[in-house]
C-alpha cells in the first residue's frame, strides 16, 4: 500500500 | 583543454565506487569551478550529484566548458589499472572523443597511460538548488551504513522518524521486526563521532532499503553523514569530500 514516488516529479527539468 | 591531477587516485576511485551501482551512464562536466556530475539511476528514484571543486586536485584547469559522457563501468575498469596512491591525471581536449587517464608512481617513476572512448549521453539535467528541509542529521557515516544494513534483512522499507532529541530507524517485515534509536551526543575528542539533530518540524518518512544500499556506499569517502529530510520532498544524503561533495537525493515512499 506504500507507493515509491519518482524523483523526477520533485525538480524541475534546467 | 582539461586537465585535472588528483594526489592520489584512491579519492577518484572511492567516488565512483560510491554510485557505479545505481548508475551506468554518466556526463561529467568540467569547468573552471571544478568537475560536477549528475545523473538518476534507472528507476528514477534516486539522483547522484557529485561536485568536486578546484581545491580538490592538486592542479587543475579547464579553458571552457568540456562534458566528459562517461560508461562508469568502463572508467571504473580502467580506474582499477592504477594504485591507490598514484597521481591521477585526466586529460581531454576541447570537444573530446575520448580521455586519457595517466597513472604516475612518482616514487619509482612509473607512469602508464590509458585512454576511455567517450559517449554522446543525452540527459535531463535536474534543478536541485532551492530544497528546504525540515530535519537534519549528521552522524558517523559507519553507524549510518550499518543501521541501513541491518534493517534491510527485515524489509524493503525502512522509516527515519526524526524528533527533537531522537532518531528512529525502524523496519518491518514477514520474519519480524526492528528499530534503531539513536540520540544526538558530542564527542569532544573525535568530532566525527558526534551525532547532531537539528529540527524545525518532526518527520517521519520512508524509503526504499534497495536505494538506501546504494546511497550508504558513499560511506567510504567521508567518515560522517548529513542528512536532510522534509515531509514533502526527497531527502538529500550527503557525503562531503576535501572540497566538495557527493550528495545522492532519494523521493520517499508514500501511504496511498
Amino acid at each position: 500500500k506504500y507507493k515509491q514516488a519518482s524523483i523526477a516529479s520533485f525538480f524541475k527539468k534546467r | 583543454m582539461l586537465e585535472a591531477k588528483f594526489t592520489e587516485a584512491g579519492l577518484f576511485k572511492r567516488i565512483i565506487d560510491s554510485f557505479r551501482d545505481c548508475v551506468q551512464l554518466i556526463n561529467f562536466n568540467c569547468s573552471e569551478k571544478g568537475i560536477a556530475a549528475q545523473a538518476v539511476d534507472d528507476s528514477r528514484v534516486l539522483l547522484v550529484s557529485l561536485s568536486i571543486n578546484v581545491e580538490a586536485f592538486e592542479e587543475f584547469r579547464a579553458d571552457r566548458n568540456i562534458v566528459l559522457g562517461c560508461d562508469l563501468t568502463n572508467l571504473s575498469k580502467i580506474l582499477r589499472c592504477g594504485n591507490n596512491s598514484d597521481n591521477l591525471t585526466l586529460i581531454a581536449e576541447d570537444s573530446p572523443d575520448s580521455i586519457l587517464i595517466l597513472f604516475e608512481d612518482t616514487k619509482r617513476d612509473r607512469v602508464s597511460e590509458y585512454s576511455l572512448k567517450l559517449m554522446e549521453i543525452e540527459t535531463d539535467f535536474l534543478e536541485i538548488s532551492d530544497m528546504k528541509y525540515e530535519s537534519y542529521i549528521t552522524m558517523p557515516s559507519a553507524d549510518f551504513a550499518k543501521t541501513v544494513r541491518d534493517l534491510s534483512q527485515l524489509s524493503d522499507s525502512i522509516n527515519i522518524l526524526v524528533t527533537k532529541d531522537t532518531i528512529k530507524f525502524a523496519a518491518e517485515g514477514d520474519i519480524g521486526s526492528g528499530s534503531i534509536v539513536v540520540k544526538p551526543f558530542t564527542d569532544l575528542d573525535h568530532p566525527e563521532n558526534s551525532i547532531k539533530v537539528t529540527i524545525e518540524k518532526p518527520v517521519d518518512l520512508r524509503f526504499g532499503a534497495k536505494y538506501l544500499n546504494d546511497i550508504i556506499k558513499g560511506a567510504s569517502l567521508s567518515d560522517t553523514i548529513t542528512i536532510k529530510l522534509s515531509e514533502e520532498a526527497p531527502a538529500l544524503f550527503q557525503f562531503d569530500i576535501s572540497s566538495g561533495n557527493l550528495q545522492f537525493y532519494l523521493a520517499p515512499k508514500f501511504d496511498e
